[in-house]
């Protein structure tokens, strides 16, 4: 079940016998090339690829009569090892907050409303707040799609995020509610002012969750988008949008391996109820295509 | 063969590198560092700038439209095609021209108010009929108003939508053939909106968006992060579509004219 493109590497090993040094130089490259296609970062492939060799050498490659098989499945563990395991969303406190943040356009404000109606079906009463003043319409659009799904949301207009995140945290009726979802503007991950704007979001709100929100097909800049945000704030998750494209998702790897924290959604469309807990084994088959 | 045999190989996997790392994608990368080989290193940088200037300087197509000069803009969800029409229809008026904004997004959740806010922001009408209507119906009804009242351009919004979902490309197709039905020569240009943070998939969109309506030209947004976008030199290249804009920012000064010279700069120096 690990792609195509793993079968082909495969394909080109076995058969031969033992491997040379030269032959399993070669198996390398065809893998890192399948990771560069699919956007993953280069010295994450590159790094990745080199734990593979050194496993397979580890693991005796060179007098193995089934080498193809032994590369097949060191591939197929340390990709699935570095996705990890979905995890849960952390909701200690009350109420508890969940941080929602990441660059312009990756579906945060769709997410939010997600994350809404996935809380309300395991039997949470979340609060959906709005902090994002600077797009056009952004207060509307989750608006109306909270209203639609009957979400309870903060509807007073502030023009400044961080004022607006204290307000609506000084709320009482928010005593009724055990998980606030803040959606903040999208923000770029060198823009310094915004950064310092959603530090002192987290600052007042002390989030249990703060997810960086991410579009799969993003390509090698990955790495310093996630990077960055996990050097800003400290990110807790990662919520990977717009899965149900055909873009590899190899942004998600790399953003994995540099902030080591964990993938715990997947974005699969725009209705309100495509989300899902990531699938560690479906994630690696996508990646390898 | 170059003619001293002279050949830097780090400097060369230096250059495949960058140009990985800059989104070019293995095969355009390694080419690329392959017509390398019929020059000494000294000349790598300025043979290489040479090459991809060359392939990113193609025709831009027509500039004797009749009014009004509609612009379709299409692409995959949340690249920028609303605040790119924001910005373009502010570069127009900064030109003295007369433009209309249609909001052919009848389906996203605040799709109208966003765009009618931009209409506000550069003092521009907004042609719109609300949600759940046919897009193709709200083209149709900008174009009779535009005509109706002498505008020069027509910057049409459509909803984000993948490649994947066969029912909206075939949307997409029906907005492009009511067009053609309102008069042959329109839309004059179908723009894709691409988000220039975007990897390999950037390539598919463009040949699925191309061959559904037939694109003429792309705008690559959010340049002001670190991304390259180094991308559009495979979709020019494979394909043959100019990048036409740059968006570098959310304000309604943000979108430049694209420039080969200055795009190949950032990415090799
Ligand atoms: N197909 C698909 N579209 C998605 C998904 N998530 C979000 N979208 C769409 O992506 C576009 C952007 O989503 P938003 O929720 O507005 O993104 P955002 O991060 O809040 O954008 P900004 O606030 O401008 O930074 C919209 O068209 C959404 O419907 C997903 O998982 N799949
Ligand atoms: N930094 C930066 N942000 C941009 C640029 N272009 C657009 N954006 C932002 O990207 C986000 C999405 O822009 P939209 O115009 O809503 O994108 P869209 O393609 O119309 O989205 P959908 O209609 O939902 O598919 C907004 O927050 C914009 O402000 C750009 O060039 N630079
Ligand atoms: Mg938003
Ligand atoms: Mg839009």
């Amino acid at each position: 079940k690990l792609g195509e493109r793993l079968k082909n590497i495969a394909r080109n090993l076995s058969g031969k016998g033992r491997l040379s040094a030269s032959q399993v130089k070669e198996s390398m490259r065809d893998i890192r090339r399948a990771l560069l296609e699919a956007d993953v970062n280069l010295n994450v492939a590159q790094d990745f690829v080199s734990e593979v060799e050194n496993e397979a050498v580890a693991r005796k490659i060179y007098d193995s009569f089934t080498p193809a098989e032994t590369i097949i499945q060191i591939v197929g563990e340390k990709l699935i090892g570095l996705i990890g395991k979905a995890e849960p969303l952390v909701l200690d406190k009350q109420p508890s907050s969940i941080l929602l943040v990441g660059l312009q356009g990756s579906g945060k404000t769709t997410t939010a409303i997600k994350l809404g109606i996935f809380l309300k079906s395991k039997g949470k009463n979340p609060f959906l707040i709005p902090a994002d003043v600077k797009r056009p319409a952004a207060f509307e659009q989750l608006r109306d799609m909270a209203e639609r799904e009957n979400l309870p949301y903060f509807s007073e207009r502030l023009d400044n995020e961080v004022k607006l995140c204290k307000q609506a945290l000084s709320r009482s009726v928010l005593k009724r509610y055990d998980t606030l979802i803040f959606d903040t503007a999208g923000r770029l991950h060198i823009d310094i002012e915004m950064l310092k704007q959603i530090k002192q979001i987290k600052e007042t709100v002390n989030p249990s969750e703060i997810l960086l929100v991410a579009d799969s097909m993003t390509g090698q800049d990955a790495v310093n988008i996630a990077q960055e945000f996990e050097n800003a704030l400290g990110i807790t998750g990662i919520i990977l949008t717009k899965m149900d494209g055909d873009a590899r998702g190899g942004a998600a790897l790399s953003m994995r391996k540099v902030t080591g924290k964990p993938i715990k959604f997947i974005g699969i469309g725009e209705k309100v109820d495509a989300l899902e807990v990531l699938h560690p084994e479906r994630l690696a088959s996508r990646i390898l295509g | 063969r170059n003619l001293f045999g002279k050949r830097d190989p780090k400097a060369l996997v230096d250059f495949e590198n960058l140009l990985i790392e800059s989104d070019f994608g293995v095969d355009t990368a390694v080419s690329l560092v392959g017509t390398l080989e019929k020059t000494t290193p000294e000349n790598y940088l300025s043979s290489l700038k040479k090459e991809l200037i060359n392939i990113l300087n193609v025709s831009v197509g027509g500039n004797d439209y009749t009014k009004p000069i509609v612009e379709l803009y299409v692409g995959v969800n949340g690249v920028g095609k609303t605040t790119t029409i924001g910005k373009r229809g502010w570069t127009l008026h900064g030109e003295g021209k007369k433009v209309l904004l249609a909001s052919g997004d009848t389906f996203r959740t605040g799709a109208v108010e966003q765009l009618s806010k931009w209409g506000e922001r550069i003092n521009s009408d907004v042609v719109q009929s609300g949600y759940g209507a046919d897009p193709a119906a709200v083209c149709f009804d900008a174009v009779d108003a535009a005509v109706a009242r002498e505008i020069d351009y027509v910057l049409i919004d459509t909803a984000g939508r993948l490649h994947t979902r066969n029912d909206l490309m075939e949307e997409m197709k029906k907005i492009k053939k009511v067009l053609k039905r309102k008069r042959e020569d329109l839309p004059q240009e179908t723009i894709l909106v691409v988000d220039g943070t975007t990897g390999q998939n950037a390539l598919q969109q463009a040949k699925q968006f191309n061959e559904a309506i037939g694109i003429t030209g792309i705008a690559l947004t959010k340049l002001d992060g670190t991304a390259k976008g180094g991308i559009v030199v495979s979709i020019v290249n494979d394909i043959g579509i100019p990048v036409k804009y740059i968006g570098i920012g959310e304000e309604k000064g943000d979108l430049i004219p694209f420039s080969a010279e200055d795009f190949v700069t950032a990415i090799l120096e």
